[in-house]
Order: structure tokens, then sequence, then C-alpha cells
């Protein structure tokens, strides 16, 4: 799945 | 983290700061719009609650603290300092407007239905439009200051470098964040008009007024 959340960003 | 995130931050910050200086320094928050930095400190709010609940690295927490912190102290002196000089008659847009929008979008479209999600994406899509009230007042007023216009263009950058940097990374960690890509470049769009005015006026030593 390339969908995929950035969590790690701000 | 790659170098057009770390830039982007960057830019970030240097907007928040030039704010907060242009406002302390001049004693003054003429023609900054307390609505859209309404908006911003519910941007921070509703993002970062995940400070609580998960660790990324130091320099994650350390600037979504600095964010936080900011964006409170910036309302704090347009609505209690430094109220006698806010510009309230020109800072007419209505902010139900775009939160109500925002909110319905992210109940429709989220990666998934837990309450931190749901915040995320309400923050994701409400900072996407949460300048909007700034450059209306601009219109509205017809022209900014300069500080007014390098904060609008630092904090307009600073979406744009992340656009660079989800190219980035979905070309080295091959995926990408639909939600945040899609509001993230109609976030940019929206300062379009203003990057074209600054570029062709204010980096050429003029005042930022609108044409007549």
């Amino acid at each position: 799945n390339i969908l995929h959340s950035f969590k790690d960003e701000l | 983290m790659n170098i057009f995130r770390l830039l982007g931050d960057i830019c970030h910050l240097v907007a928040i700061i030039v704010l907060l200086l242009k406002i302390w320094k001049t004693r003054s928050c003429a023609g900054i719009s307390g609505k859209s930095q309404i908006l911003f400190a519910l941007v921070y709010t509703t993002r970062y609650v995940d400070l609580f609940f998960t660790y990324v690295s130091l320099y994650n927490s350390v600037m979504k603290v600095i964010f936080l912190a900011s964006s409170y102290a910036t309302l704090y002196l347009i609505y209690v300092k430094f109220k006698a000089t806010y510009d309230f008659n020109h800072d007419t847009f209505r902010i139900e407007f775009l939160l109500i929008p925002c909110v319905i979008l992210s109940l429709l479209i989220t990666h998934d239905y837990s309450p931190v999600e749901l915040l995320w994406t309400f923050s994701i899509y409400l900072e996407a439009v949460a300048i909007l009230p700034q450059l209306f007042m601009v219109s509205k007023t017809g022209e900014a200051e300069t500080i007014t216009s390098h904060y609008l263009f630092a904090l307009g950058a600073y979406r744009a470098l992340y656009i660079v940097n989800w190219i980035y990374r979905y070309y080295t960690e091959s995926f990408i964040d639909g939600i945040a890509v899609v509001a993230g470049i109609i976030q940019t769009i929206l300062y379009a008009d203003f990057f074209y005015l600054y570029i062709t006026k204010v980096l050429k030593g003029k005042d930022f007024k609108l044409p007549a």
C-alpha cells in the first residue's frame, strides 16, 4: 500500500 | 528527514518568529488577521495532541512545543496585550465558513476513524485554508507592510518546500500521504497570487500594494 500517513512530519 | 523538509520547517519557524517580532517591536498588530492566528492555533492544537501519545524524535517534539507556544503567544499579543491596535474592522472573514467544511471533510475523507487521526486530518484541512482571513484582510486594505509580506512569503514557502519533500519521499520511501499532499498543494496554490506580487514588488524594494 503506497498510501501512508506522514505522522513523523510537523 | 531530508533537506527539503528541514528547509520547510526552518521557513515555518522563521515565519512565526518574524510575526512575533514584528508585533513586539512595533507594539502593534495592525494589518495582522487575528482570525488566521486563531485558526493556526487550532491547527497546532489538534495536530500536536499526539505529543502525549507518540514520540518521533527530540527535534519533532521540540518543534511541536515551539509551534504551540508561539501560536498562543501570538494570540495573547493580538487579543490581550496589543488589543488596542488590532484592526478588527478589516478582519471580517467568517471563520465558520472554513471550520464547518473542514470538520465535515475530515469525517468524510480520513485514514482512520480514531479520535487522534480525525483531529490530525482536521488540522491538515484547516491548515490549508487558515491563511484565508489574512489574505482577505490584505485584499480588503489593498496593502501589506513589508514585514507582513515577508511573514506571508515564509509561511507559504514552508508548505511549497514540503511538496518537494513529499515528491522526494515518494521516490525514496515509495509511499505518499494523499491527504497531506492534496491539502498541501491547495494550501500552496492559495499563496500563488501573493508569491507573484511578492517577487515582482517586495523583492525589488517596492511596497506590497495590490493593483487597483
